[in-house]
């Protein structure tokens, strides 16, 4: 079963019993799954629980050797969707995607690889 | 022999009438002993903003821009204190290859704080010197610390 | 000599930076 990563992710954020929900607070940091993926096409669903004022997520698809100590997208080892304006990120870089999300959206993210 | 987070409480006022920035022979301004301290005292905490490692490149980046002095001191892998913009006397302390002084990261009530200690007795006028203990790379800063047996380099 | 930097702030003890959402970014959409 594809979970939250107990040990690859940053030690600040609190993940729940289940491993399916993870809360953050202060600075960005990150958490990733148990499982990776390497080719072919892959999809998963993130929902937004909770989103008190002046928080925010950036959720996406890392690699390895992204950092865990800064948001998704801070790095070339990461691509993220930022909550606030909708941003996408990749290498501190931002660019406009969409509109904003927030508490209470489902969010889907898919990602092509080659076959080999 | 009084417990460590017993010691730490009263530093703060006792550092303000303890130590005093001036003009140092070694480079720019320098903390210096207003009193006579001994051996293993708490000189003086090394305080500023608290903030993680992920953010101090970008920040000496910031500092070199702007041609302002860069004063950090890492706490451990996932902190450490800036006292360029925030600090106190502590981030005067100069370098020295012969130091009376040592730093120690002593943990009080949960939090982490970089203290100094005085190495021996250090009588009133003298100036405080640690050793920065930099790690060694390509692009060496001299150093001035005036010791008979200085390293050259800081790093 | 504080006073010489008008920018500094002198402090009695550590105080915890809290972070922008943007501070880790080059640039913003």
């Amino acid at each position: 079963q594809v979970l939250l990563a107990l040990h690859d992710r940053a030690p600040q954020l609190k993940v729940s019993e289940d491993r399916l929900s993870v809360t953050g607070e202060k600075g960005y940091c990150m958490i990733r799954a148990t499982h990776c993926v390497s080719k072919g096409q892959w999809y998963y669903e993130v929902t937004i629980d909770e989103m008190p004022e002046g928080s925010a997520t950036r959720l996406g698809w890392a690699q390895e050797y992204g950092n865990l100590q800064a948001p998704l997208g801070y790095d070339k080892f990461g691509y993220s969707w930022r909550s606030r304006k909708g941003t996408k990120f990749h290498e501190c870089h931002g660019k406009h995607f969409s509109t904003g999300y927030g508490e209470g959206d489902v969010l889907g993210f898919l990602i092509i690889l080659p076959e080999v | 022999s009084l417990p460590m987070a017993m010691r730490f409480r009263h530093l703060r006022e006792t550092s303000k009438t303890s130590v005093g920035v001036f003009r140092s022979d070694i480079h720019g301004r320098g903390l210096f002993c207003l009193r006579d301290i001994e051996a293993g005292e708490m000189v003086i905490e090394y305080a500023g903003e608290v903030i993680r490692n992920t953010l101090t490149d970008n920040r000496e980046k910031y500092y070199q821009s702007k041609g302002i002095g860069c004063y950090m001191f890492k706490v451990d892998d996932n902190f450490t204190v800036d006292a360029t913009l925030k600090g106190n006397a502590a981030r005067f302390i100069n370098h020295s290859c012969e130091p009376n002084c040592y730093s120690r990261i002593v943990d009080i009530l949960g939090k982490k704080h970089i203290i100094i200690f005085a190495f021996r007795r250090i009588p009133q006028g003298e100036e405080l010197t640690y050793d920065y203990k930099f790690p060694i790379e390509d692009e060496k800063i001299h150093c001035h610390c005036l010791a008979r047996r200085c390293r050259k380099y800081l790093n | 000599w504080s006073a010489f930097a008008p920018d500094f702030k002198e402090l009695d003890e550590n105080v915890e930076y809290e972070e922008r959402e943007s501070e880790f970014d080059l640039s913003d959409e």
